[in-house]
């Protein structure tokens, strides 16, 4: 129990360095899992920290709301290489992220598309406009709210 | 596992049969304000085996279509999720709302609640590890739990 | 002081119907305040209730995240319209807007420039573009963040 | 009133002194991820008076330019808002961390915190009441209140 334990928190502490560099695409990007009883990781606390990309050491607290946005998708996703869900469904995690950050985000998502199915629900064109297809829904008027689905491929069009 | 399809029936505001798909593998949902996309992640969620409670809704019975405005259209709800494996076959996961009580299928034989979240962890879901679904307004908190809960999410996972 | 009280949240209550009507853009929305003690509503809680546009009456808890949006910012000015503070300080407001909801949103604080000072921080286009003001914020590399500011004004330049 | 400047003078991650402004009846402050725009904002709510847990740190120190990386490079931050009045005169207020404490002054004079709090209150201005100053992921909760919690509102705001 303990051994499986220890086996998943190994791996996924030296995945995520990486895929936070990879989604922050900067090599001065630090990420990193601290247990606080190293001898039985199980039994305490795990810490997790991040160095923004130009950035110093600090607590995870002093980070923006796009900068824990990163923070969060890059333990998400390393959390994933450890136990692979078939699929991430996640709803609008764009909200708090500039446009390059977007950017990012998209261009990771699509790098992993042979092994990670991703769905994602957006309001912002520049993050949905990099998807392989679009599901749109609409409301019909009626007594109480009626949904209607459109599906689009957009792999037809060019960029 | 790939998941292709999405069939909902009387499903918060899909009122009859909606089939959404085939999804690829970066697919996006989207729509004006307070439109459904966040009650299509319902469906799926719900069909994962997610606790009513994370679905926005106190009982089983809200979640079928109308039930919103004290209108129910039915005394039933289904979402119905197919997955293509390796061996490019089809695998159907049905779950759906009966009165107040959830049914569960497999390749539309009824099974156990506990043999379906079998079967659904042997494709790598299990919902209880919060590791595949993100909730609106949620992202953040991922990055910001404490050490503590952190060490039960990879107690899950393992 | 119970007075008080009530000629605020009187004033209050009369007022927030007429704004989310103005704030969804649609005569079919109502927002209504209502006391749990209509004798002495200090002493219990207060109730609110938002139908958004093209719906039917239903608990807060079903609105989806722009609609929630939509019915804080008419309460906001509705207490406004009772107890004017000078400004208005709104951090990322827009994040589960639509361009619709933005569009909205922003034409309401345009129509209330003569009564009422607003500053936004947004990261969206469509909401930072119909101000008057824009207060660029970028940093330079450093050990630590170190932000500079631009200012430049709209008010020159047509749409 | 009609707030036409904020100085800031080491203040988070603003080094050395920085105006902004003119303000205008609309305006919109932009810019990168992690750029420092909610420090702009907790510039603001700091000399309006808000408490120190409501601008995301945990000791006034921390609010002078280094702190986040244990290099403060002051032993004082400040921040000054200039108001424009109906008479077209200007008024200052000053809120100023030096060492633990902090200080107020109203047009240059230093004044006692409950001076300071019932001068900006005749502008209209009570940070208790929540009434003007809306913090990143703040915005839906405002409307989700439960009603007790409004109450408590209404009884700030009379
Ligand atoms: N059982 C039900 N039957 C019909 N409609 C329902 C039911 N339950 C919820 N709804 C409606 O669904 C709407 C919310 O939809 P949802 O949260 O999916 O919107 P959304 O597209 O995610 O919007 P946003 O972009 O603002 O997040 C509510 O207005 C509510 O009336
Ligand atoms: N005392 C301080 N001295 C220097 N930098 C600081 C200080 N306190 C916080 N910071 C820095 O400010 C940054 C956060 O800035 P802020 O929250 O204003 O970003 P933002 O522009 O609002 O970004 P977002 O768009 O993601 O919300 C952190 O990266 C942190 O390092
Ligand atoms: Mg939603
Ligand atoms: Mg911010």
């Amino acid at each position: 129990r303990h051994d499986k334990f220890i086996d998943c928190f190994e791996h996924v502490a030296n995945e995520i360095d990486a895929i936070y560099k990879a989604l922050a695409m900067n090599q001065s990007a630090q990420a990193f899992l601290g247990p606080e009883n190293p001898e039985e990781p199980y039994l305490d606390g795990i810490n997790y920290n991040c160095v923004a990309p130009g950035k110093r050491f600090q607590p995870m607290s002093n980070l923006s709301g796009g900068e824990k946005t990163v923070a969060a998708l890059a333990l998400l996703f390393a959390i994933h290489s450890y136990q692979p869900a078939p699929f991430f469904l996640l709803d609008e995690i764009d909200a708090a992220l500039d446009n390059t950050n977007i950017g990012k985000v998209a261009s990771y998502i699509r790098s992993k598309r042979g092994s990670l199915q991703t769905i994602v629900i957006s309001l912002k064109e520049e993050f949905y406009g990099c998807s392989d297809a679009l599901v749109g829904i609409c409301s019909e008027p009626a007594d109480c709210l009626v949904s209607d689905v459109i599906t689009l491929s957009l792999e037809d069009y060019d960029d | 596992a790939f998941l292709k399809y999405i069939d909902m029936e009387n499903f918060k505001s899909y009122r009859g049969h909606h089939r959404i798909g085939p999804l690829k593998s970066f697919t996006a949902v989207v729509g004006p304000n307070g439109s459904g996309k966040s009650n299509f992640m319902d469906a799926v969620s719900f069909v994962m085996g997610e606790k009513t409670s994370l679905l926005r809704v106190k009982r089983l019975s809200d979640l079928i279509h109308g039930a919103s405005i004290n209108k129910p259209v039915s005394r039933n709800a289904s979402v119905t999720a197919t997955f293509i494996l390796e061996d490019m076959t089809e695998k159907q996961f049905q779950r759906s709302v009966v009165g107040q009580s959830s049914e569960h299928r497999i390749d539309g034989q009824s099974v156990s609640i506990s043999n379906y979240l079998a079967e659904l962890e042997k494709l790598g879901i299990n919902v209880k590890a919060k590791n595949f679904l993100v909730f609106q307004g949620a992202v953040e908190s991922i990055a910001m739990k404490n050490p503590k809960e952190r060490t039960a999410l990879f107690e899950e996972i393992s």
